[in-house]
């Protein structure tokens, strides 16, 4: 219940109406989207309960290595209702045609493959709030200082989510476990997403926020 | 850490 309530209002992409359409336009308006939910995403950790009874250094390195997971699990939990449509935003939702055009094909192909896994485990907001969560306690940053304390956290995300799956999925005891395995295509698609944007940016064609700047740079 | 300024100013931030 404490995630459910944490949980982020809508977010807009807003493309800027004066700027052609191209695919440098479409890689502005996702990487200032992204900025702008990574403000977002701050602000949600320090409402999962234990998160900020961590040391700042920890808090730091679990989003410098989970956030574009994060990004991405909000993105496929919104694409659900949708068929072969990815919902960067409300008012963002890109079809393979569009993702091809701006060189996001692969990334279209990876995150589609998750939505439907999602889709036929029938995922619930429940479950999604809490993977996000487990998403971040879980990412592995190689520069934990306290991992009594983030097993901690871990342990208690994992509680909830079995707790969850024990009142309200009787009929199906793995269903925990099969939500749990989802993560590593998570980690697989995260991955690839930080490398294609971390190319962008050195490419210098698209314009990016410095906090996005700084989480792609702590990534790689 | 001077590196990764605005995710410590954030996480700083009490709201």
């Amino acid at each position: 219940s404490h995630l459910l309530v944490a949980e982020p209002e809508k977010i807009y992409a807003m493309p800027d109406p004066t700027m052609p359409e191209s695919d440098i336009k479409a890689l502005t308006t996702l990487c200032d989207l992204a900025d702008r939910e990574l403000v977002v995403i701050i602000g949600w950790a320090k409402h999962i309960p234990g998160f900020s009874a961590l040391s700042l250094g920890d808090q730091m390195s679990l989003l410098q290595s989970a956030w574009m997971e994060i990004l991405i699990l909000s993105i496929v939990f919104r694409s659900l209702p949708y068929e072969d449509e990815l919902v960067y935003a409300e008012d963002y939702i890109m079809d393979e045609e569009h993702s091809r055009l701006t060189g996001l094909l692969d990334l279209y192909v990876s995150i589609l493959q998750l939505v439907r896994k999602y889709k036929k485990l029938k995922v619930e907001k429940e479950e999604f709030v809490t993977l996000k969560a487990i998403a971040l306690a879980n990412s592995d940053s190689m520069h934990i200082e306290d991992m009594e304390a983030v097993q901690k956290l871990q342990d208690a995300l994992h509680e909830a989510l079995q707790d969850y799956e024990s009142s309200q999925h009787q009929e199906d005891p793995r269903r925990a476990g099969k939500l749990l395995m989802t993560l590593p295509l998570l980690r697989q698609t995260a991955t690839k997403a930080v490398q294609h944007f971390y190319s962008i940016k050195v490419q210098g064609k698209v314009p990016m926020h410095k906090l996005f700047l700084e989480m792609l740079e702590a990534k790689v | 850490k001077e590196k990764h300024k605005i995710l410590h100013r954030l996480l700083q931030n009490s709201t």
